[in-house]
C-alpha cells in the first residue's frame, strides 16, 4: 500500500470517464473500465458507480504529454498511465497516455485498456506496487490473455488488507458485466438482469485451483512435451519441470515462463532440431523458443490441415526420427510431415487400429528413449515407437519418483 | 577510456531519469563529489534490481537496462508522490 495505507472511507466510490482514445470505440474503453473495476469488486465490499458530470471519486481520462500534473507522460512505451492514492482532488484519478495504441486485444501492436485500466484502478483503491512477478500490480506491462482473468493472490491480499472481503450479500460470481446498460454499478444488483445462473451465491476470494501432490495417484495431465532435455508435465496452471540434471521435480507455472500464454494446454510437442516447442489451446496455437513467443503467433489450428470440424487436439507427439508429428484428436489421429509442413495423405487414421490397447481421447502424449508414452487419465501407456506396440502400464507420475 | 562510448552515456543518462522518476534518486547537479552521486546511483540501481529480483550488483548492467526499457505504470516503485 501507500504510505500511511489512503483508503476511500465509503463503500460506495464513483467513477467518470472523461474522455475517449481514438484508438478504441468508446463501447470499449467503457467495457475495458467496467472489467476493470469488477475485477476490485469482485473481492472487497466496494461498488462503483459510473456518473456522467459532475466531479466524481476516480477520474478516468486519457492525455499526451504535459496534462496538468506534475509528471507529464513521455510518448509513445515508457509510461503507460499512472493514477493517484484515494484523496480529495486528485486523488484517485487515473490517467492513459494517449500517445500509447490502446487496444482491447491481447496483442503486440497495443496495450490492452483492461490490463492497464485494472493496474492503475488499483492505484486508486490505494494499492502500491508490488514486487510479485505475475501480481497485476507489478510495475511492468505484461500482455497476457484476459479472458477469464483473474487477480493474483498477492493483489487480492492487499486489497483485502485496506477494504476486508466482500460482503456475502453483495457479491455475485465472476460474470460477464454490462455493456449496454447507460448507468452500470459494480456489482449489478438487478437481479432482473440476471439468469438462474448468475444469481447471488456466497463467494470467497478466488484462489486459483491448488497444484496436485507429485505422487496423488489420481494426477493427470493436459499436455507434456519435452523441451531442451528436460520435461514438462502441464496441469491448469501449473508445471511439473523434470531435468536430467537435477534429481529434485521443480514445480513452477505457465506463466513464469510464458507470461502471455494462456494456462490449461491441450498438447504440446517439441521439434528439437528447431529448437521449437508448439503449444495448443483449443483452436489455436502458438510456438515458443526458450522463452521467446514466436511473432505471428497464435494461429488457428487449421492452418495445419486440420479440417474445420476439428476444434481443439487432445495431445501431440514428435518422432525424432521419422520428422512426423501425430495429433490425436478423439478416437482418431493425423500425421503432420514437419518436413514438408503437412498432413501425410491416409489420415487421420482410428487410434485403436494403430496403437492397439490405448484407449482414447488421450489427455496428452511424450516421446521419450524410443519410447511413446500415451497419458490418459491417472494411467500410461508405454508404446514402442517402430513396432507401436503396448509394452506396459504405469500411472501418469511415475517420472516423479513416488 | 577517457570518454564513454555515446551509447553508454545514453544509457546512463536514461537511468538516471529512470532512478528519479521512480526510486527518488537525486543527482547533486553541482557537487563536486562526482564519487558521492555514483554511489548514491549505485544503491539506487541495487534497490531497483532487488524489487524486480534481479542480480543484484549496483551495476547498469544488460539486464538492468533491459527492465528499465519495460513499458510500465508511472507511479514509484519506492518513493511516493512529491
Amino acid at each position: 500500500t501507500f504510505p500511511h495505507s489512503p483508503t476511500w472511507q465509503k463503500e460506495d466510490v464513483t467513477y467518470r470517464i472523461l474522455n475517449y482514445t481514438p484508438d478504441m470505440l468508446q463501447a470499449d474503453v467503457e467495457e475495458a473500465i467496467a472489467r476493470a473495476f469488477q475485477l476490485w469488486s469482485s473481492v472487497t465490499p466496494l461498488k462503483f458507480t459510473r456518473v456522467y458530470g459532475g466531479q466524481a471519486d476516480i477520474m478516468i481520462s486519457f492525455a499526451a504529454g504535459f496534462h496538468g500534473d506534475f509528471y507529464s507522460f513521455d510518448g509513445p512505451g515508457g509510461t503507460l498511465a499512472h493514477a493517484y492514492p484515494p484523496s480529495s482532488g486528485i486523488g484517485g484519478d487515473a490517467h492513459f497516455d494517449e500517445d500509447e495504441n490502446w487496444t482491447k486485444f491481447t496483442t503486440y501492436g497495443g496495450y490492452n485498456l483492461f490490463l492497464v485500466a485494472a493496474h492503475e484502478l488499483g492505484h486508486s483503491l490505494g494499492l502500491s506496487h508490488s514486487n510479485v512477478f505475475g501480481a497485476l500490480m507489478y510495475p511492468i506491462y505484461m500482455a497476457r490473455d484476459t479472458r477469464d482473468y483473474q487477480l493474483h493472490q498477492d493483489d487480492i491480499d492487499g486489497i483485502q488488507a485496506l477494504y476486508g472481503p466482500p460482503r456475502e450479500s453483495s457479491t455475485l460470481p465472476t460474470k460477464p458485466f454490462p455493456t449496454q446498460e447507460p448507468t452500470e454499478t459494480i456489482p449489478a444488483e438487478a437481479p432482473t438482469q440476471m439468469s438462474p445462473r448468475e444469481e447471488p451465491t456466497e463467494t470467497t476470494p478466488f484462489k486459483p485451483p491448488q497444484r496436485p501432490e507429485d505422487c496423488d495417484p489420481h494426477l493427470t495431465f493436459d499436455a507434456i512435451t519435452t523441451l531442451r532435455g528436460e520435461t514438462l508435465f502441464f496441469k491448469d496452471s501449473y508445471v511439473w519441470r523434470k531435468s536430467p540434471y537435477f534429481s529434485e521435480i521443480e514445480h513452477d507455472t505457465i506463466f513464469s515462463f510464458w507470461p502471455s500464454l494462456i494456462a490449461g494446454f491441450d498438447a504440446a510437442y517439441e521439434v528439437d532440431k528447431r529448437d521449437r516447442v508448439l503449444f495448443f489451446k483449443d483452436d489455436q496455437y502458438w510456438a515458443v523458443s526458450g522463452y521467446n513467443i514466436e511473432p505471428g503467433f497464435p494461429k488457428p489450428i487449421h492452418s495445419l490441415g486440420f479440417p474445420t470440424s476439428v476444434r481443439k487436439i487432445d495431445a501431440a507427439v514428435h518422432d525424432q526420427n521419422t520428422k512426423r508429428t501425430y495429433f490425436f484428436v478423439g478416437h482418431k489421429y493425423w500425421s503432420f510431415n514437419e518436413n514438408t509442413h503437412s498432413m501425410e495423405r491416409g489420415y487421420p487414421r482410428k487410434i485403436a487400429a494403430d496403437f492397439p490397447g490405448i484407449g482414447y481421447p488421450i489427455d496428452a502424449a511424450l516421446q521419450k528413449n524410443g519410447y511413446f508414452y500415451f497419458f490418459r487419465g491417472s494411467n500410461q501407456y508405454e508404446v514402442d515407437i517402430k513396432r507401436k506396440k503396448l509394452i506396459r502400464i504405469m500411472k501418469s507420475n511415475s517420472w516423479f519418483n513416488c | 577510456l577517457p570518454v564513454a562510448p555515446k551509447k553508454e552515456k545514453e544509457d546512463v543518462q536514461f537511468a538516471k531519469k529512470y532512478l528519479e522518476n521512480f526510486y527518488d534518486f537525486k543527482e547533486e547537479k553541482h557537487s563536486l563529489f562526482k564519487a558521492k552521486d555514483l554511489s548514491l546511483m549505485a544503491d539506487k540501481i541495487r534497490e531497483m534490481q532487488s524489487f524486480f529480483g534481479l542480480k543484484v550488483t549496483g551495476e547498469l548492467n544488460h539486464e538492468t537496462m533491459d527492465m528499465m526499457k519495460q513499458p510500465r505504470c508511472g507511479i514509484p516503485d519506492i518513493r511516493s508522490y512529491s
